[in-house]
């Protein structure tokens, strides 16, 4: 049964995208079979592995309001283990509507359970907000990874953000658990992420990854490339870093 | 009658709040007396001036949903002409309370008409989505700016915000125009940031501003110490080119 990992926060730029394509990408390159699921309705996760939501007819949106199943809009990668559930134009109404239908806090979970046995990992990606869609992606998911920026902003919302978390786990999904946070756009040299980085870890001790993604330009070259960053630039700091984030997430696993 | 301007870009980390507060802070510091609304849940821009969410126990959300006015809401900050209506805690249910209830769109601009004769400028920061609150700044404002950060992600919205502008124009706000577009995070030394200005000045020829926020390590100090850059630092490269934008915007106007 594949592991579902929801990437989460409502902050936004923080790196969600970033993180669930490479993430994903780097957990296919050790051999893992893996979904990358984009809930957002920009559809950056989409076009980030090479499936620009303009020539996707259909997408996510379409099953998860009853039309078809998951299986049907389900797309490969240029990676042969990396599959993709992309964005389709209509997601960008898809807050609302589910918000006012039946059951809406749950119709993502409902159409991932038929696919999940085919997959080592499912990973979510979310939008900037605590709306309907990124509630689906908690609802659906066995644990939520939350990047956070080394920025000062980016530490206002993390309380909330886990508020949010212990309400969907009391009342949508009781086996929701924080698989971590990372640091993303870190920078060694600036005094602010030292300060992010030992804040954070003060609060959150052991759910914090050792492995911190540093700022590095390729990690956003490579979207206009339709391209995870392993594939663009595998020697790069930023590919690099995410490779041992998936190491260090299959070992935590293991352990 | 103050000029109503939102500051809007449904992608997320593009510089919204930084330019809000700085934008606004520059407008002030020249004289003008300027209202900083704070629409975004997250009430990263009413920190950014030393008033944050936590402290407010009333905000913009409370006049939003019908409970007193705007006036009772408003707090002076550290710069004389500068004011802030606050974004306070229930504002994170509020898109979707706006969506259920009669004239739900018009809320905003309802609320800011006995005020907007006070002041020269007000200036609304919104989240990023292009949900019912993003929809009540755009529907309350003259103008919208759009910050664009010099990265390939965010070109991928710009039409869709500029199709939700065109809808919120014809149906909802027949004044709003685009006061511009600014460019944010720009590196000089990075040719991302040279292919998107090229893309993008050459799509929205003059409606796209001269004045380029570089990336600035002191823009992203200030917010904590709850003061706007030019307080912080007022001699920084950041600082300093958002009292360029804002001289930028009051020519433009002149014009
Ligand atoms: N480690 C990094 N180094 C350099 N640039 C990065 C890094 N991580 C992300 N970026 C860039 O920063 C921007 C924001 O990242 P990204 O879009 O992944 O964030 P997000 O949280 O998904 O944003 P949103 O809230 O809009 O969904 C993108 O342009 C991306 O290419
Ligand atoms: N020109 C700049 N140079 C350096 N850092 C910046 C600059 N502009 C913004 N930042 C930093 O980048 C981050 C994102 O900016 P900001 O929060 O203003 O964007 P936003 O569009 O308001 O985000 P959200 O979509 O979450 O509302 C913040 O941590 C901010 O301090
Ligand atoms: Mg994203
Ligand atoms: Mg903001």
């Amino acid at each position: 049964m594949g592991r579902t990992i929801a990437i989460a926060n409502q902050k936004g730029g923080v790196g969600k995208t970033t993180t669930a394509v490479n993430l994903g990408a780097s957990l296919a390159a050790d051999g893992r079979r893996v979904l990358l699921v984009d809930i957002d309705p920009q559809g950056n996760a989409s076009s980030g592995v090479g499936v620009p939501m303009a020539e996707s007819p259909v997408g996510v949106y379409e099953p998860l309001v009853g039309h078809g199943t998951l299986q049907d809009v389900i797309r490969p990668t240029a990676i042969e283990t990396l599959f993709v559930a992309p964005a389709s134009r209509d997601l960008a109404g898809a807050a609302l509507e589910l918000a006012n239908i039946e059951g809406g806090h749950t119709r993502l979970q409902g159409i991932l359970d038929p696919v999940r046995d085919q997959y080592d990992y499912l990973v979510i990606d979310c939008p900037p907000s605590l709306d309907m869609l990124t509630v689906n992606g908690l609802t659906a998911a066995d644990a939520v990874l939350i990047p956070v920026q080394c920025e000062y902003y980016a530490l206002e919302g993390l309380s909330k953000l886990l508020e949010t978390i212990e309400m969907v786990r009391d009342a949508l999904n009781a086996r929701l658990e924080i698989e971590g946070i990372v640091f993303t756009m870190y920078d060694p040299r600036n005094n602010l992420s030292h300060q992010v980085v030992q804040e954070v870890r003060g609060h959150f001790v052991d759910k914090v990854f050792e492995t911190m993604i540093p700022r590095n330009i390729r990690l956003s070259e490579a979207p206009s490339f339709g391209q995870p960053c392993i594939l663009y630039d595998m020697a790069s700091r930023g590919s690099q870093s995410y490779i041992q984030l998936a190491r260090e997430l299959e070992s935590r696993r293991a352990a």
